[in-house]
């Protein structure tokens, strides 16, 4: 049969004109890197649940990106994770909310589809789960980055919501923030 | 938000979604992307991950429509998936996002209603896209 990856990496006002050419460079750079690796799991005989879970963990470990590691901030200061992963032949799924401090979301999401009778874990249950299997902790330092540090200082004086990508872009409020 | 949809040598399909939020956020919100039909599904027909503004994916259960399109509309993946993120519910509470998916025949379909989404896309059919804009 045929195989096939797709992978995201955000979407959002994703500012054209603040876009340097490096900035774009790069993140077609691992875009392309992060769906090779995916597409050569899928061509060596792995199962597109293996084949997505290693792309995810790849962007979460990755600064780019709103997760794991480039977490955006909360108005609290703080990083708070949400992941899911859906089987789809089995409809098998798992997730987990507002996780702090989990190295990496989706890992855990798949726990909890494979080894809990549940679907969704949150927060200090999600935590004490991920402690209870060996899953990897980072300290707050970890997920610290300047560009989102930034982003919050920006919308703490906004008074507003963002999206991961928005700089001055669209704001979202009221009933859909 | 990061995501990613699979179709494998044996036609499963697999979605994994997963984030950090909106800047600012309340402690304690929950977006879409754990919630299983709202940004993230995967069924017989296709697999499918969301990014965007998570209440809205919430709220229309965009994800899921995408395999109902498919099932029970007899749509191809593209057109589904065009259809639940650019218009249908979506499109009624103006909603901002965008979703990445796969079918069990190895289709691809990467659409979004925002001025970018990064993006990419390989497959067996010769499929070989990154891309961030339109």
């Amino acid at each position: 049969g045929s195989v096939a990856i797709a992978i995201h990496g955000g979407a959002g006002t994703i500012p054209r004109n603040s876009m340097t050419s490096e900035m774009d460079a790069e993140l077609r750079s691992v875009l392309k890197e992060t769906v090779e690796s995916g597409y050569n799991i899928l061509t060596q005989g792995g199962t597109a649940l293996d084949a997505v879970e290693k792309v995810v963990l790849q962007m979460e470990d990755n600064p780019l990106f709103n997760a794991g590691k480039g977490s955006v901030f909360t108005s609290a200061g703080t990083h708070e994770m949400d992941a899911a992963v859906m089987e789809g032949h089995t409809l098998r799924c798992g997730g987990v909310t507002c996780v702090r401090g989990v190295r990496n979301p989706i890992s855990l999401a798949r726990a909890v589809m494979e080894k809990t009778r549940h679907v969704l874990l949150c927060g200090e249950g999600a935590e004490e789960f991920a402690r209870e299997i060996g899953a990897p902790f980072e300290p707050p330092e970890y997920f610290f980055t300047k560009r989102r540090f930034d982003q919050l200082q920006r919308a703490i004086e906004k008074n507003v919501t963002r999206l991961d990508h928005s700089v001055d872009g669209k704001e979202v409020e009221g009933k859909t923030g | 938000t990061v995501g990613a949809v699979a179709v494998d040598q044996f036609g499963h399909t697999a979605a994994a979604t997963s984030t950090g939020g909106m800047t600012n956020k309340r402690i304690g919100r929950v977006g879409d992307t754990p919630v299983p039909g709202a940004g993230n599904y995967a069924n017989k027909f296709c697999a499918v991950s969301g990014t965007g503004v998570g209440e809205h994916f919430l709220r229309t259960l965009a994800c899921y429509e995408v395999a109902c399109r498919m099932e029970f509309g007899e749509m191809s993946l593209e057109e589904a998936g065009r259809g639940s993120i650019c218009g249908g519910r979506f499109k009624e509470i103006d909603g901002s996002g965008g979703l990445v998916a796969v079918d069990t025949l190895g289709n691809v379909c990467l659409c979004f209603n925002t001025e970018g989404m990064y993006r990419a896309a390989r497959s067996s059919k010769g499929v070989d896209v990154v891309a961030i804009y339109d």
